[in-house]
């Protein structure tokens, strides 16, 4: 006889941790600090503060040969977290300020609290949180652990002092087990290749070996913020629409709603969509609600799903790297003889638009041997330093022609790789690779094929140049 | 300023259903079967019930070119579900009879639901559920909505009949929208490869298109069914830890608690393990969860992490697809010229049991062009058809050197390679691919490298007779 169980949210990612990137003491070392540190990048840039991160990973005590237990401490000059949100925001699953529609490296609401989690069932150790947001006379100190049953804050201690300097940001402090040796270059990576694209940021890692990373600002110019947008008629189902005409207002006709509620549907889109649906515009979300015609609203929905006439979503709400910034950090970091950078124009998949922006490099600080070709995968501005096999770009690369192109041979080509989107099609909740979307695919190919023109023509010259010295 | 949000359960999978394998409408519709029809399979080997499994799906509307609305209508004479769990069991995410230490398809207590869940927001149907346990003296039927937001069944309808044919199993019934001709043959594959490694199941499929496929049970003799287990002590955490303590009779003594409570845990290495961590076997759980040593704890746990002396966790609650059978079903499906099976010894990840079976075929119906390898993967019972590239199996293959082995290459190789365990090691809750944990991936090439020394072997000795003739 089969005995049934409810599980909490808290349970089922602390039982499927591994879903989230949490596997062995090395690989999850990283994704806690990928997941603490994406959450100071989107706290400072979704607010138009130049970041500054200070990231201190101490060893604590040796476990075994290689596991250790450390002290991870990590500091941002973010927009801090409210007081009443930070045991909710850190302490529950599926709690978030990102489930908006917006871009950012934050999504799934998991991530930060699962590397708390991670942290307590390695060390049984509680967890600090410190915050202060912009402006707040305060300062909020709490002391926590995760309660898995429950899916809540357990705290321990809560202090409130007094903001003297006006400072702003988070700071987390907290144990967990890791094995810092087989990880290293990985986390270091990851930190170097969040500076190539964000110049602005400025990042300090002090590691359990003592040493100091530093990469220090070039610019203090950040790009425009993502902004938050309204669904478009592409990117909804039966129950989102159902939901948004419940939450308007009843006496509102069908004609406003659709002009308020959805994205870049102006008067003259709704009036020839609900011509081309046979909806009265003047009817009212109270009579749609009521209506004796049960399939109204799948009708409403179909017509909405099948209509070709709207709009494309609108890019202008994305915040992409820049080819500008794109290419000087790319410069800055390696320092390639040659460098090319392209920005496909924005596009869209199931109502959520995407840009791709693609670079190709060889030469200077370019790593890899002869020949080889370096994949540098980047989504919503996150470096996606692992499962490069299970990712829609790498597919792409192994399956182009290589032999209609021309690259130098004596070093390594890297292509760089960037899809910025309202939704990124990750795979997994561990966010390292990307799905085979058509339309997403479609985009990538063109970038690529489009840089290896450029590069085949550079590769060109300097043969030609070669051959003209040798004569 | 951020606004925070928090998600239920069934909310967070919904918005990120391409997770599970909800992705597009030809891609969901092969899912929601899939799903379904693990949960069939499931019901009746986990209780010793040759399966009876019936499919049907019929279009019901057009939608566009491609997309339709279809009804699926599933019927299994499994151990059906006890009237108070139904709601709860299909109609709420994270509810599951399968959150227990036993191989079964189930492990994350959301596909059957997240199927369902599809279809009602393509489609605005309710659903229908009719049940009855094994021995019942009555039917009991359901017909409800998911209430998304509050993760729980809203009911529209409840009927209990006598059950006077004393039958026993699970009908599902509901629609949902899909693209059959995008997946016809995925679908149908997925049956026959379910076929191919379960000889005593009986399934039968009606397609849209009115075809019938229908796959006749040869045997009637089920494999043991798989047994539930104790936790292995390198398969608990501290969290883990110290909810067995809370669970336990508290004035036990800590030489009963490992006895009792762990796998493979008998006196003579309990006392041997309670030496090397220096904590006394007479210690009650009272006294250690009281005690002012902060640390015991801890200790505790670190000394159940590291003691080398405990047995490997036993492979005898599994229920592997057997020698016999594995090489039955494939003469049976594919009928081909050369076939041979090899099954590892078992082995262990984390504290779990698994066991690699796998085989290799050639010739007869094996499909593929000539010299091309074609690979078969499943996981705990279940056709893995998707993502293969994402899976450690195919990284496997990828990466053998093939020059070091022969195999004819006038038609394909297939490779069959099934992995059964407490837990699978999926990558992601979509159960396509599976991650590379290094004690898998050795039993795994292993396992392979010893069929292609029998496939050498045989195309060897076909040569010989090839050139004899010739002769
Ligand atoms: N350093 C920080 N500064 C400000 N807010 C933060 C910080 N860290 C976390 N938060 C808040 O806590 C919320 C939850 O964080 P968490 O990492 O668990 O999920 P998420 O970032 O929303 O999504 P994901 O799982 O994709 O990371 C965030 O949405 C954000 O509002
Ligand atoms: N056909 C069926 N017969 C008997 N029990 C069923 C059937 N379908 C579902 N159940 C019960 O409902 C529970 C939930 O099913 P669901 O598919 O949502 O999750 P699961 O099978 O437990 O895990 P997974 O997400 O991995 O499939 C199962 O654990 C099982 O107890
Ligand atoms: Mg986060
Ligand atoms: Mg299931």
């Amino acid at each position: 006889v089969e005995s049934y169980k409810e599980l909490s949210p808290s349970e089922f990612f602390y039982r499927n941790r591994e879903l989230a990137g949490f596997t062995n003491p090395s690989r999850s070392l990283y994704t806690a600090v990928r997941e603490l540190f994406e959450n100071a990048m989107d706290a400072c840039e979704l607010h138009g503060i130049p970041p500054d991160i200070l990231i201190i990973l101490r060893e604590i005590q040796k476990i075994s040969n290689e596991v250790s237990i450390y002290r991870l401490y990590i500091r941002d000059n973010g927009s801090g977290i409210p007081e009443e949100h930070i045991l909710g925001a850190l302490g529950k699953m599926l709690y978030s300020s990102k489930y908006i529609l917006r871009q950012s490296r934050g999504t799934f609401g998991l991530g930060g609290t699962m590397a708390l989690l991670y942290g307590q069932i390695t060390t049984n150790q509680p967890i600090k949180v410190v915050s202060a947001t912009l402006r707040s006379r305060k300062v909020h100190q709490y002391t926590f652990s995760i309660d898995i049953r429950n899916n809540r804050a357990d705290v321990k201690d809560f202090k409130r002092f007094r903001n003297k300097e006006r400072w702003h940001g988070t700071i987390i402090d907290f144990m967990l087990e890791g094995n810092y040796s087989r990880v290293r270059t990985k986390i270091v990576e990851y930190l170097k290749y969040t500076a190539t694209i964000a110049p602005y940021a400025e990042i300090t890692f002090i590691d359990p070996e003592g040493r100091f990373f530093y990469f220090k600002r070039t610019t203090t110019k950040l790009p425009k913020p993502p902004k938050e947008t309204k669904p478009h008629p592409h990117g909804i189902d039966i129950e989102i629409l159902k939901k948004m005409l419940y939450e308007s207002d009843e006496d509102m006709t069908l004609l406003e709603f659709l002009t308020n509620k959805f994205h870049r549907v102006g008067n003259r889109i709704a009036k020839k969509f609900l011509a081309y649906a046979r909806i009265p515009g003047e009817m009212t979300i109270k009579e749609l609600l009521r209506t004796s015609d049960r399939k109204l609203i799948e009708r409403l929905y179909r017509a909405l799903q099948n209509y070709d006439g709207f709009l494309a979503p609108s890019a202008n709400i994305l915040s992409p790297i820049g080819k500008e910034a794109f290419k000087e950090g790319i410069i800055k970091e390696f320092e390639p003889k040659y460098v090319d950078v392209v920005v496909r124009p924005s596009s869209s998949y199931k109502g959520h638009p995407f840009i791709v922006e693609a670079a190709v490099a060889y030469g200077g600080k370019i790593p890899g041997g002869p020949g080889e070709i370096v994949l540098f995968r980047y989504a919503n501005k996150i470096p996606l330093l692992y499962d490069e096999g299970s990712d829609v770009s790498k597919k792409i690369l192994s399956n182009l022609s290589w032999s209609s192109y021309r690259r130098p041979m004596d070093g390594p080509t890297a292509f760089f790789i960037h899809i910025c989107s309202t939704k990124v099609p990750f795979k997994s909740v561990g966010k390292e690779f990307i799905a085979d979307i058509p339309e997403v695919e479609k985009e990538i190919e063109l970038a690529v094929r489009e840089l290896l023109r450029g590069l085949t023509r550079y590769t060109r010259q300097v043969q030609k140049k070669k051959e003209a010295v040798k004569r």
